[in-house]
C-alpha cells in the first residue's frame, strides 16, 4: 500500500527505496510550481540518482544536501524524507526558510547510494558502500566517501577491495560519485554543501587529507558552533565540531574536501544522533527527533549563507 | 539474506594511546571478519565493531587479557534487525 500524499506518508519508519522514490513523485506533484525532480545521473546498476529541487525563480545560487551516502545509515535517508516535507511545509509559513528559498535553490538528494540502500533491504542490512564490482576481486563496492579527487588515495583511505573504507580504483570511479562531481561543476554555483552520514554526533569541516586548515577555518568554525548550538537547544544533544582531521580522523578522498576545492566555501558534513546503544540500527522512533535537531543546525548553516554572499 | 544471528556489537573504551594501538592491530587481522562501526582513533572516542558470533571467544579474551575496557552495545544483533523489520512491516500495515 502506497500513502496516498505525503501527509499520509509515515515519517517516523523507516522505507523501502521504492517507497522513496514514491514519496519524491508525490512531493513533486504536489507542489508543483515549489518543487521538481532531476536525475542527475545514475547508478551502476541502472537506478536513477534523483535529486528533488526546491526552487522560486530562475538563475539562483544553490544549497546542496545529500543524505545517504553510506547505504547503511538509514537514519540519514529517513531524515532527508522528513526535510523535504519540512521545506514544503515552511515555505510561506516560516520566515527565514522562506527568506533562504527566495534567494537560493535547494537542492536535496535523498538516497545518494540507491544501490546500496537497495542491496540493504534485500541482501545485507549492514552493507556501507556501493555495489560496482572490483576488477581482480572478489569484493565489491567503493566507500563513496574516499573516492572524490582531494587527497585521493592518501592516508585515511584504504587499497584493500574488501574494506569498508576501500577508496576505489580512481577518483569518480563511482558513478553515483561521479555524477554529483558533474552536476556541481556544470551547475557552476553553490555556495553551501552539506553531505548528511550517521553516527557520532559531529558537525564537520574541511579537511580531512590535510592537517593544513583551509582559509575559511576561522569562518566555518563559527558557523559549526553556532549550528550546533542550535541542534542542542532542541533535545540536548551533544555534538562535537572542527574539521574532520581534527575531531574525527585523518580521511582522504572525502566529499566535502572536493567541495571545499572546487570553491563551495560552506561545506559541511554531519554525524547524526548517536544513542549509544544501537549504532546504525537507530530506532524509528528516533527518526522524527534527529530530523528536527539536524534540521534546526541546518537553517543556521542556510541562512549564514544567505547572509554572506560571496 | 545474510543473517547476523549471534554477532554483537561491542563499545571499546581505550584509556591511552598503547589500547588504541592494541585496537588497530586487532583490526588488521582479517579471519576475525570484524566490523568497525567506528574506528580505533583516539582514546577520547569510542570504538564500536561489530563482532561475528565466531570471532566473540577471541575478540573478548583479546580484550581481557589485554585488560581493555568493552560493553556490550548489542546483545544480538539479528535480533535488533527483526525487530525492525517487524516496525517496517506493521507502519505499512
Amino acid at each position: 500500500l502506497q500513502p496516498r500524499s505525503t501527509d499520509d506518508f509515515n515519517y517516523a519508519s523507516y522505507h523501502t527505496l521504492s517507497e522513496i522514490n514514491s514519496f519524491i513523485d508525490a512531493l513533486v506533484q504536489e507542489n508543483p510550481n515549489l518543487v521538481s525532480k532531476i536525475v542527475i545521473g545514475q547508478s551502476y546498476e541502472g537506478r536513477p540518482l534523483n535529486v528533488l529541487k526546491f526552487s522560486t525563480g530562475a538563475n539562483r545560487p544553490g544549497i546542496w544536501i545529500d543524505t545517504g551516502i553510506h547505504s547503511r545509515e538509514w537514519v540519514t535517508q529517513a531524515s532527508g524524507t522528513w526535510f523535504a516535507k519540512k521545506i514544503v511545509t515552511d515555505y510561506g509559513r516560516d520566515a527565514a526558510l522562506t527568506a533562504i528559498l527566495d534567494s537560493f535553490d535547494i537542492f536535496l538528494e535523498i538516497v545518494t547510494n540507491p544501490d546500496g540502500f537497495q542491496f540493504t533491504h534485500t541482501s545485507n542490512r549492514m552493507w556501507r558502500k556501493t555495489r560496482k564490482p572490483i576488477s581482480g576481486s572478489l569484493c565489491v563496492g567503493v566507500d563513496p566517501n574516499r573516492n572524490w579527487d582531494a587527497g585521493f588515495g592518501g592516508a585515511g583511505s584504504s587499497s584493500s577491495p574488501c574494506s569498508e573504507t576501500y577508496r576505489g580504483p580512481y577518483a569518480h570511479s563511482e558513478p553515483e560519485v561521479k555524477a554529483i562531481v558533474d552536476f556541481v561543476k556544470s551547475h557552476g554555483n553553490l555556495k553551501a554543501f552539506v553531505s548528511i552520514h550517521s553516527y557520532s554526533q559531529m558537525l564537520l569541516y574541511p579537511y580531512g587529507y590535510t592537517k593544513t586548515p583551509c582559509k575559511d577555518q576561522a569562518e566555518l568554525h563559527e558557523v559549526a558552533q553556532r549550528a550546533v548550538a542550535a541542534l542542542t537547544s532542541l533535545y540536548g544533544t551533544k555534538y562535537e565540531y572542527g574539521s574532520i582531521i581534527n575531531v574525527i580522523y585523518q580521511a582522504s578522498g572525502g566529499t566535502i574536501d572536493w567541495t571545499y576545492n572546487q570553491g563551495v566555501k560552506y561545506s559541511f558534513t554531519f554525524e547524526l544522533r548517536d544513542t549509544g546503544r544501537y549504532g546504525f540500527l537507530l530506532p524509528a522512533n528516533q527518526i522524527i527527533p534527529t530530523a528536527q535537531e539536524t534540521w534546526l543546525s541546518l537553517m543556521v548553516i542556510m541562512d549564514h549563507t544567505k547572509n554572506n554572499s560571496y | 539474506k545474510e543473517t547476523f544471528v549471534g554477532h554483537q556489537v561491542l563499545r571499546i573504551t581505550a584509556k591511552n594511546e598503547a589500547e588504541i594501538v592494541l585496537l588497530k592491530e586487532l583490526s588488521q587481522l582479517e579471519h576475525l571478519e570484524l566490523d568497525f562501526w567506528r574506528e580505533p582513533i583516539d582514546e577520547s572516542l569510542p570504538v564500536d565493531v561489530r563482532v561475528p558470533f565466531h570471532s566473540l571467544q577471541p575478540v573478548r579474551s583479546f580484550l581481557a587479557y589485554n585488560e581493555i575496557h568493552y560493553d556490550i552495545m548489542i546483545e544480538d544483533l539479528q535480533d535488533l534487525l527483526d525487530t525492525e523489520q517487524q516496525e517496517m512491516m506493521s507502519s505499512r500495515a
